[in-house]
């Protein structure tokens, strides 16, 4: 079966759409055949991969709501390789819709069991800033987590939480959850602050985080509003030369 | 009775805290009576104002689930005429707690009918990156709404759905609620995207804008690793200066 990654951190901002799109474009760039999982209800990945309020019928809220089938929430993107399943501000009732209900945190889970999933080598999931039902909902239907991490004060202090979780959901419902790694993103090796944050979470974290690190770079925040990942967008940025070596070093790691 | 503002934006890292604590410490120089809401899980504004986990020991979350007294959650900080009422994990389980049941948007409200919240000037409540419950609770609560506004793609494609949700407890919950104003963060006058951003938003929101806008500015990313506003971290920064002047277009605003 494919790799299901959970891109998730509940601290804001910290880069998991711009991780999503530019990590799954890159790895459809290399001929893996990538679905992409809108699990936020900004539905910012869907908006970055150009799909239109207008195309969003069948979504990622039918996928949990109303079990939908994924070949009917999946649609293709102007990117060879590159799948999305679009999610709009509906998923903002699923906390509430699904409340205490029985196997409320096995609806994705069970969406992806059909043979549709099969087709694909990567799926990578955006979830919300939050550690909310739709983020669980996400860690069960995965393989592993991958952790965009702010090079900024605040960004650390969340890291020991999402890691908890993560744990709880392995011994728990998805007992072969694991951190498939941690991506530093918007590093600026001008600032200081940046510097001790790469060398705390390296201590601390050791191989789990990604030798690639994601540099602030004006080119990833422009190329949302182009409707495309940056790798179309300004293909030499730097940005997009960072996105290419984290799909490059992940493939190793996962081949190895 | 005191100005109570939500500072709110489900779009993540979009700088509420930010603004929170340092607007809150700016209007306290000033001889305001401030306290802070800490209402975000990540508990960043109690973190960013020096109060260690082991201090959290009555909390926002007993706001709103055990019916504790203000008096009882609201603790001083180092900084004069600035108290906070600080925030733990606790509180991501909020919304399955209370779940449907009635008068679960009422509970701060509630926690702000004693006498003790008229010893202050200002009530800032720092939201978590949603238009959950947590935020429902604050915007029943609250008199006016303060939106941080992010010079970036995705933070415009959010607000919308923002407005619109201040429109619907207005009409409900809430009907005395407004949007105090937008303040402009992050802003790098370098950076067209930046100028584009600011350009739609005075052109959409008119006067909303606040005339003073926050420039992206590294003081004020540095200033909570040492437990302090930037005010007090570094008072000639750009960072300083410009929530200062934030403070100051506010008090005139509402003096008007
Ligand atoms: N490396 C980078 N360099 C410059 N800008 C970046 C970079 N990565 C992300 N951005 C910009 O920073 C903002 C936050 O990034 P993004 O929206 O991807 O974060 P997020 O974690 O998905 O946010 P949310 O928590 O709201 O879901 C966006 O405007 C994005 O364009
Ligand atoms: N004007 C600024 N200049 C530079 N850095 C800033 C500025 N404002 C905020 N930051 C930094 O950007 C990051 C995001 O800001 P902040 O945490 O205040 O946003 P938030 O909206 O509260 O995030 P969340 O959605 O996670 O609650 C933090 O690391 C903060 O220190
Ligand atoms: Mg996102
Ligand atoms: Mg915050």
């Amino acid at each position: 079966g494919p790799v299901i990654l959970s891109v998730a951190n509940q601290k804001g901002g910290v880069g998991k759409t711009t991780t999503s799109i530019n990590l799954g474009a890159a790895l459809a760039a290399r001929g893996q055949s990538v679905l992409i999982v809108d699990l936020d209800p900004q539905g910012n990945a869907s908006t970055g991969l150009g799909v239109a309020l207008d195309d969003r019928i069948v979504t990622t809220y039918d996928l949990l709501i109303e079990e939908a089938k994924l070949q009917d929430v999946a649609q293709i993107t102007d990117f060879p390789n590159l799948v999305i399943a679009p999610a709009t501000t509906d998923l903002s009732s699923v906390d509430i819709e699904l409340g205490k209900s029985e196997g409320r945190i096995l609806r994705l889970k069970n969406a992806f069991s059909g043979a549709a999933i099969e087709a694909f080598d990567y799926v990578i999931i955006d979830c919300p800033p939050s550690l909310n039902l739709l983020t669980l909902n996400a860690f069960v239907a995965s393989t592993a987590v991958l952790v965009p991490l702010q090079t900024e004060f605040f960004a650390l202090e969340g890291l020991s939480q999402l890691l908890l979780t993560v744990r709880d959901v392995r011994d728990g419902a998805n007992p072969a959850l694991r951190i498939d790694g941690v991506v530093l993103t918007m590093y600026d090796k001008r600032n200081n602050l940046c510097i001790q944050v790469e060398n705390d979470a390296r201590e601390n974290l050791g191989d789990l985080v990604y030798r690639t690190v994601i540099p602030r770079n004006v080119r990833l925040s422009e190329a949302p509003s182009f409707a495309q990942p940056v790798l179309n967008y300004d293909p030499n940025s730097r940005g997009a030369i960072a996105y290419k070596s984290l799909a490059s070093e992940m493939l190793k790691r996962h081949e190895g």
